[in-house]
């Protein structure tokens, strides 16, 4: 159930790096 | 920011996503490498374009899991985009965002770490303290911090980042639900199944309002009829109960949220480990029936 747990959780990349 | 991306860039970014989102990365690099040399031509090295470019590139190559290139290409935006459009601007913070992400993906948390933490000031003194796009970088912090143990840091980012949501977005946007589903799963870690415990109950309880209205004796939030039941069998009333629909709430799953699941799954665990079986089926069943 750890996986259930950390499912979820991820690093997010910011896309608007490229609207700028 | 007084910086507009040009529609050409525009153009060819949204070609590149498409060949890189089918796999074609044969045709997605060239492409990338050809405008970048156009546009050094035209332009120079040092132009806000090229950064554009490079971000791109490194998107591709992030792709293919080639952290250690895309990183290469984002120091080089990093440092053309803080000479050009100057060392706070938002572009400054996404990309030392996204280079934390980098390291991240590469185990190296402590030095994503202090990326991470130069964006966040970046936000905090563009956007204000308060707003949702400074909540975001909070939880990549706190994520950073969480893979390093830092348990305390941990519970503050995702506290400031669940105020500013709720204040921001209402407490019912989804972003409230899974930054309490992951302020829970850092409790867990700790050992602190009580405080882990009442978040599960809050999110399921708020997605219980969400669906059916406020509780009462007829509309219960699943957790609810989870309990009743776990007493009824300890008071051996109701040992052959079967799973009733406990007011629709299988349906209403299939509806809701990722997270809504998620929190059924992880609440379920909890009951599991103190030894609430019915509880815990009934949670499960709840899952398995949403599907």
């Amino acid at each position: 159930d750890q996986q259930n747990v950390n499912r979820q959780q991820q690093l997010e990349w910011d896309d608007s790096t490229l609207s700028y | 920011g007084g910086y507009e991306i040009p529609t050409r860039l525009r153009t060819l970014h949204n070609l590149v996503i498409q060949y890189a989102a089918q796999g074609r990365y044969e045709v997605a690099v060239p492409l990338c490498k050809q405008a970048l040399e156009d546009l050094e031509r035209t332009s120079g090295h040092r132009h806000p374009d090229v950064a554009t470019m490079l971000n791109i590139l490194a998107l591709v190559y992030r792709d293919q899991n080639k952290y250690k290139e895309a990183a290469h290409l984002l120091n080089d935006a990093l440092s053309i985009r803080e000479s050009t459009l100057g060392r706070d601007h938002p572009a400054v913070a996404a990309t030392l965002n996204n280079l934390a992400v980098l390291y991240g993906k590469r185990g190296k948390y402590k030095e994503a770490e202090p990326l991470c933490q130069r964006a966040l000031e970046i936000r905090e003194k563009v956007l204000g303290a308060r707003h949702p796009d400074v909540a975001k970088q909070l939880n990549n912090l706190a994520l950073l911090c969480q893979n390093q143990g830092n348990y305390d840091a941990v519970e503050r980012y995702y506290r400031r980042a669940l105020a500013i949501y709720e204040e921001q977005l209402g407490p019912d946007d989804v972003n409230v639900a899974r930054t309490k589903n992951n302020l829970a799963s850092c409790y867990l870690k700790q050992g602190k199944f009580t405080e882990a415990e009442v978040l599960y109950k809050e999110i399921l309880t708020r997605a219980h309002v969400q669906e059916f209205g406020p509780v009462n004796g007829d509309h219960k939030p699943i957790w609810v009829h989870a309990e009743e039941r776990e007493e009824r069998s300890r008071s051996r009333l109701g040992d052959s109960m079967p799973y009733v629909e406990y007011g629709g709430w299988y349906r209403a799953c299939r509806g809701s949220s990722p997270t809504v699941t998620t929190t059924l799954r992880n609440l379920g665990a909890l009951y599991r480990r103190q030894g609430k079986m019915e509880a815990a089926d009934t949670l499960e069943e709840c899952v398995l029936r949403s599907w």
